[in-house]
C-alpha cells in the first residue's frame, strides 16, 4: 500500500484547501520556520488517529482548527492505493489482488460550548477508530505511530536514559 | 512476554549493527543491562565510530549521538516495517558528510517505501526525487508547491494553484 | 528573596522584548503564573511572531522555539553580563534567514564581549572575524587551524603547527 | 577582562599541545562531528571549574585524560588580560589601571587505584578553587557558567516546564 495525496483543509495553518500528491519513493519537504511543515505531519498523524492533541502541539482538539478562517470545521483526507484481496464472492480460482484506491479522512467540528466533534470517514461513509484501525494493521500500517519520527524524536532518543530506551523495545515485542 | 522481548531484542540487534555500519562506518551493538531478566534494567548503546575507542551513546558527541539514534531508528523499522515512514528534521546535529551518507541510506530504503523527509539541508533535499516547498503567505496561510527533482512535475492542486 | 526575584524578573523580561523584537520581529513578553507568589508557579513565555496570534512557546514551531529561547538567553546576559559567551550549536533548528538574524545579532553584541561560537551553518561562520577549524587526524587527535577573516593571520600554535 | 589564549595538553581528544589564541570580538569553531569541538568548550568549564565531570560528558575526572596517549596527566590553561587596580602599595594618586596578564590552569593526574589528583594553578602557583572563584567574581566571570550555553542546551530550554525556567531566573537572582 502507499500514499497517494494528503489533503488538508483549514487545518492548522492551511487556511486553503490543499491537495499535495505524494509519489513513491522518497520525498523531502523544506521551508523557512514556522511555515507548516510540521503541521502536515500532525495533519497525517490526525486523520489516522495515531496521536493525542498533544502530539499534535495543539492543547485540544479544536486548536487544530484555522483560527485565521471563519469556518468552525477542519478536514483533512489520505489517499491510499493498494493491493487487496478480491472481494468475497469473486470468481473461485481468481489468482491476482485487486488494486484499489481508498480514501481516510476525519473531520473536527467545533461546536457552541467550545468543545469539539469529531469523527473519521472511510471512502465517504462514517467508520469507528477501532474498524480504522484494523483495516490499517490489515494494509501493515502501524497504528502506534512509530513510522512518525517527530521534529526531537531524535534528540530525546539520544537523552532518554537506559530503562526508557528499553521500553520502545517492549512495545515493538 | 519475556521471550517474544528477547526474539525482538535479537533481530533489533542485528538491524541495529547493520545500519550502523551503514550509517557511522564503525560497529555499533545493544546490550541489555540485565540480560537474565530484561525488565529489570535498561537497554545500553555502545559503538565504536571509526577509528575510535568503544563509548557509551552518552559519552558521544552530539552528531554521534544523533547517528547513532538513527541506526536505532532503522533497526526498528526493519523489524517492524510499514509502507511509509515519516522523519521531521532528523538531521539536525548532522555534519554535512554525516547528512550525505543518512540520505543515501534513505534513498536506498525508498525504493521500496514511502519516506517523507522534513530537512533544513541543501544535501538532504538534492538526494530525493519530489521536494515539496512549505511558504506561510500572508493572509492566506501555508502554500504549497511541488518541485519533482526527476524533470517530471507533480506539484500540489487546491488552493496553492495547481499542478 | 522574593523583592530580589522581582526585581531581576522585571530586568530580564525588559530585556527579554527587546532580544525578541530584535531576533524574531514580533512581540514576546515573560509572564508569572502565580504573580503575588512568584516560587509557587512557573515563568511563561508568550509571543506574536511577525504576523501571528498570541501563543505560549509550548505551541510554536520547532525553529521559532529556539529562536524565543535564544531571545530569553541574551536576555539573562543582559542582566547578569560576563566578559566572554560561548554558544554550542545553538542555531540547529534555524533556516537560514534566522541564522542570519542571530549572527547579526551576535556581531553586535560582539563589539564589545568576547563570543565564541560553535556552528556546521556557513551563514554563521561567514559574520564572524576569526573561524578555527577542528578535525580529527589518525593517530593524533584533534587538530586546530585559525582562518582570520578579516586578512590578518591568527592561527594556533602547538601540536597543530604555528601561526 | 579578555580571554587571550586557551592551551590544551592531553585533555579529552586534544592529544599534543595545543595553544589556542583567542581573537576579541566575534570567533566561531567548525568541523565535522566528533572532531573535539565541544571538548574544547569542556577544556573551559573544566580550568575554571564551573562543570561537574558529567557535565564535561565525563563520568569522572580520569575521564577527561587523552587515552590515546601514555601520558597520565592532563592539564588546561587560560590565558587572560584585564584591567585591575594599581597593586597595594602603589603610589597614592595613580589614576590608572594596570593592564596584566594572567594565567589560569588545572592539572589532572591519574593514580595507581585509578582515582584523580587535580589542583589548580593561577600563574603558576597552586590556588584554591575558592580562592579562584573569588578573584573570577571580581574580575566579572560568572562562576555559575550561565555564560556558556552547552550542546543542546537551548532544546532543553525550548521543553523544560514553566516552573524549571522560572528557577532558572532564581539562580540569576
Ligand atoms: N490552529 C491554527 N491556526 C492557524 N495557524 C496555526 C494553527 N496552529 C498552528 N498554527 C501555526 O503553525 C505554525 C507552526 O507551523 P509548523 O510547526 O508546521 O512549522 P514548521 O514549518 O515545522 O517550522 P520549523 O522549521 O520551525 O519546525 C505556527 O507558527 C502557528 O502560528
Ligand atoms: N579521554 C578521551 N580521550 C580521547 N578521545 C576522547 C576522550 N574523551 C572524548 N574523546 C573523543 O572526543 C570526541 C567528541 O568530541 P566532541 O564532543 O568535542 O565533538 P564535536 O566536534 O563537538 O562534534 P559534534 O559536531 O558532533 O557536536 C568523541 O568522539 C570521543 O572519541
Ligand atoms: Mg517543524
Ligand atoms: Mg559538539
Amino acid at each position: 500500500v502507499r500514499v497517494v495525496a494528503l489533503t488538508l483543509d483549514n487545518f492548522k495553518s492551511f487556511a486553503k484547501k490543499t491537495r499535495i500528491p505524494i509519489r513513491p519513493g522518497f520525498t523531502t519537504v523544506s521551508g523557512p520556520n514556522g511555515s507548516g511543515k510540521s503541521n502536515l505531519i500532525d495533519a497525517m498523524q490526525f486523520v489516522l488517529g495515531i496521536a493525542t492533541s498533544k502530539g499534535m502541539r495543539a492543547e485540544r482538539l479544536t486548536d487544530l482548527i484555522c483560527i485565521e478562517g471563519n469556518k468552525t470545521t477542519a478536514r483533512v483526507s489520505l489517499e491510499l492505493e493498494g493491493e487487496f484481496e478480491p472481494p468475497a464472492g469473486a470468481t473461485e480460482g481468481a489468482t491476482g489482488t485487486v488494486r484499489r484506491r481508498l480514501e481516510v479522512s476525519r473531520v473536527v467540528r467545533r461546536v457552541k460550548q467550545g468543545g469539539a466533534q469529531a469523527h473519521y470517514e472511510l471512502d465517504g461513509k462514517p467508520v469507528r477508530l477501532t474498524d480504522l484501525h484494523d483495516l490499517m494493521r490489515e494494509l501493515g500500517f502501524p497504528t502506534s505511530g512509530q513510522n512518525i519520527v517527530l521534529q526531537g524524536d531524535v534528540i530525546r532518543l539520544t537523552s532518554m536514559g537506559g530503562v526508557a530506551r528499553r521500553q520502545v523495545l517492549d512495545e515493538l515485542a | 512476554k519475556r521471550t517474544a522481548f528477547l526474539d525482538a531484542f535479537e533481530r533489533v540487534s542485528e538491524a541495529f549493527q547493520s545500519a550502523f555500519a551503514e550509517l557511522a562506518r564503525g560497529e555499533g551493538r545493544l546490550r541489555l543491562e540485565a540480560p537474565e531478566d530484561p525488565f529489570a534494567g535498561g537497554l545500553i548503546i555502545e559503538a565504536r565510530p571509526r577509528g575510535k575507542k568503544l563509548a557509551r551513546l552518552e559519552a558521544m558527541s552530539g552528531g554521534e549521538k544523533s547517528l547513532t539514534a538513527l541506526a536505532f531508528i532503522f533497526a526498528l523499522q526493519e523489524v517492524n516495517p510499514a509502507p511509509f515512514f515519516v522523519f521531521d528534521e532528523v538531521d539536525q546535529s548532522l555534519d554535512g558528510v554525516n547528512t550525505e551518507v543518512l540520505a543515501e541510506a534513505i534513498r536506498a530504503r525508498a525504493r521500496t517505501r514511502q519516506y517523507v523527509v522534513i530537512s533544513h539541508h541543501r544535501v538532504m533535499l538534492d538526494r530525493s526525487s519530489q521536494t515539496l516547498g512549505v511558504s506561510m503567505r500572508k493572509g492566506w496561510g501555508t502554500v504549497v508547491t511541488g518541485v519533482a527533482m526527476d524533470g517530471a512535475e507533480g506539484g500540489p492542486d487546491g488552493g496553492a494553484g495547481g499542478g
